[in-house]
C-alpha cells in the first residue's frame, strides 16, 4: 500500500541580503525509512 | 482455351527466399496495420484511447512481459479471496509461533505492538491491522512541521511542475489522472498569488469575528473542539448535568486550550485555511507501506477534509519494483482521494490500494466501500449512465464532507489524528 500527499505551501523566498525565509523545507530524503508523526518537512 | 489447358505443361519451381520472406513481411504489416486503424476509430467513437465504450477505464497497461501477464489477472477478486482467507480464525496455539514468524520475516516490532498478548488476535487480518502502544509513535513537537501519516519509506518527494508528479525512475502522471479533474482550485492550479480560501472567508465575513461568534454561526451552538473533532453542535451532545464552565468545549479555557494547540496565536480561525504567504507551490511525497509496517494511518496536518473522491481502479501491487516497471501505477490503482485545505491552502491525501492490501478504511466515512463487488457495479453504472447522457464519465464517485463542520466547511482533522487504515484483501 501507499500514501500519496500533495499539499499547497509557501516558497521559499529570497530576499536581497541574501536571507531566505518562509518557505517549505523537506526533512527527509528518498528511501529513507519513516515512522508516523516524523516530520517530512517544515514551512 | 481447352486445348491450351489440356497441352500446357506445368513446371514447378522453387521461389527464391527472400521473396518468400518478403511476402510474410508484408502480410504482417498489412494486418497490424489495420489493427492499428480500427483502434484508432474505435478510439474516435469512444472520445478517448483506452475507454470502453461506456467510458470506464479499461486498464490496459504498458511494460514488460510480467506486467502484460499481470493485467490479465482477475487481480480485485483474488485480493478480495485473499482478504477472506486472511480472515480465517488461526488455531489458538497457532497464533504465536504464526505471528513471530511474520514478524521475523517482514520486521515487525512486537515491543510496540498495543496488545503483548498475542493469542488475542484471531487472524493475520486483525494481527496486520493492530494497533500501537500509547506513545509509540511521538509526534513532532514543531507545529509548523507536516507529518509522516504512517510508518513507511519516501519513494519520491518534490514540488509539482506543469502539473505533473514524477514517480520512481522519473516516471511521470499528471495530478489530474492522480486526483481527478478541476483539482485542485483554480487559485492554485492557476498560480495565482493569495489566499485560496477567500471564497471560504467572503461567505463568512462579517458573520464570525471572535471565538464567540465562531461558536454560533447561523444560529448553530458549534463549538471550535467538537469542529475540529467533527463533532455535533453542542446543543445537541449537551447532558443532564451540565459540566463545569472550565470543562465545557466552549468555554474560554477549552477555546484558548485549543487555539494553542492549533499555533493560532491570536489570528483569526479562518488562519487555518488561508495561507499568509504570498506565494505558494505544490509538493507531494509518495510513502512506500512494507507488509510489515504499522498499517493505520493518521492526519499529517491540522486540515479540513472538504471532499472524497473514490476511484475504483485495479489493485495491481505497488511494490517499487512495479512502480518502476508501470508507468503511471497510483493512477490505475483503486483510490481515496481526500481533498481539503490546511492552513497554507490546499491539502490531498490519497491512500492507494494494493492486491494484499485493497481494503481502505476511512474511520469517518462509512459510507465508503472500497475493493468490493457493489462498488464496481456502481461504477460501471455510473459510466452507462453518463454515456447515456452523452458526458464523460469522470472516473470516480464524489462525496463532500459538511454536515457537522458548516463553518470550515467539511470535516476537521488534528494532526496525529487517527484517520484511517489499509486492510488485507
Amino acid at each position: 500500500s501507499t500514501v500519496v500527499l500533495v499539499f499547497e505551501a509557501p516558497v521559499e523566498q529570497g530576499s536581497d541580503a541574501g536571507e531566505t525565509k518562509g518557505g517549505w523545507r523537506w526533512n527527509v530524503e528518498k528511501g529513507q525509512r519513516v515512522k508516523m508523526g516524523q516530520a517530512l518537512g517544515y514551512v | 482455351l481447352r486445348a491450351a489447358l489440356r497441352d500446357s505443361k506445368t513446371q514447378w519451381y522453387q521461389l527464391p527466399i527472400g521473396v518468400g520472406i518478403g511476402f510474410v513481411g508484408l502480410m504482417q504489416f498489412y494486418k497490424v496495420t489495420t489493427r492499428e486503424k480500427e483502434k484508432e476509430e474505435l478510439d474516435e467513437v469512444t472520445g478517448a484511447a483506452g475507454r470502453k465504450p461506456n467510458g470506464r477505464e479499461r486498464i490496459r497497461p504498458d511494460g514488460p512481459w510480467q506486467v502484460r501477464a499481470m493485467s490479465t489477472l482477475p487481480l480485485k477478486a483474488m485480493s478480495r479471496l485473499w482478504g477472506r482467507f486472511n480472515e480465517l480464525d488461526i488455531p489458538y496455539y497457532l497464533r504465536v509461533p504464526g505471528f513471530k514468524l511474520y514478524s521475523f520475516i517482514f520486521g515487525v516490532n512486537l515491543d510496540e505492538v498495543a496488545e503483548p498478548d498475542l493469542r488475542t488476535y484471531p487472524n493475520l487480518a486483525a494481527f496486520f491491522y493492530r494497533k500501537l502502544k500509547p506513545g509509540a509513535r511521538p509526534l513532532d513537537p514543531n507545529p509548523n512541521a507536516l507529518l509522516s501519516p504512517s510508518d513507511g519509506r519516501i519513494l519520491q518527494f518534490g514540488q509539482i511542475e506543469g502539473g505533473d508528479i514524477e514517480q520512481v525512475k522519473g516516471m511521470t502522471y499528471s495530478i489530474d489522472a492522480l486526483l481527478g479533474k478541476h483539482t485542485p482550485t483554480p487559485s492554485v492550479a492557476h498560480g495565482e498569488h493569495g489566499r485560496p480560501s477567500e471564497r471560504h472567508i467572503s461567505e463568512n465575513e462579517g458573520l464570525i469575528k471572535t471565538d464567540e461568534e465562531f461558536a454560533r454561526v447561523n444560529g448553530i451552538s458549534y463549538t471550535l473542539p467538537s469542529l475540529l473533532s467533527g463533532g455535533r453542535p453542542s446543543g445537541s451532545t449537551q447532558t443532564e448535568s451540565p459540566p463545569d464552565e472550565a470543562e465545557r468545549e466552549d468555554s474560554p479555557a477549552a477555546i484558548s486550550a485549543v487555539r494553542a494547540d492549533l499555533a493560532l496565536g491570536e489570528k483569526p480561525w479562518y488562519a487555518l485555511l488561508a495561507p499568509e504567504e504570498n506565494r505558494t507551490a505544490l509538493y507531494y511525497a509518495v510513502i512506500y507501506l512494507a507488509p510489515g509496517d504499522y498499517h493505520r494511518f493518521h492526519s499529517p496536518a491540522n486540515w479540513v477534509v472538504e471532499r472524497r473522491r473514490h476511484f475504483a481502479g485495479e489493485l495491481y501491487s505497488v511494490s517499487p519494483y512495479l512502480q518502476r516497471t508501470l508507468p503511471g501505477l497510483f493512477t490505475l490503482n483503486e483510490r481515496v482521494v481526500l481533498l481539503g485545505r490546511w492552513r497554507w491552502g490546499f491539502f490531498s491525501y490519497v491512500p492507494v490500494g494494493a492486491t494484499n492490501v485493497g481494503s481502505i478504511k476511512i474511520n469517518f466515512d462509512r459510507e465508503l466501500r472500497t475493493n468490493s463487488l457493489t462498488t464496481d457495479t456502481e461504477a460501471d453504472r455510473a459510466a452507462e449512465e453518463a454515456a447515456a447522457r452523452g458526458e464523460p464519465y469522470l472516473g470516480f464517485a464524489e462525496a463532500t464532507y459538511a454536515s457537522a463542520s458548516r463553518v470550515l466547511g467539511g470535516h476537521a482533522l488534528r494532526r496525529g489524528e487517527e484517520m484511517g487504515g489499509f486492510q488485507l484483501g
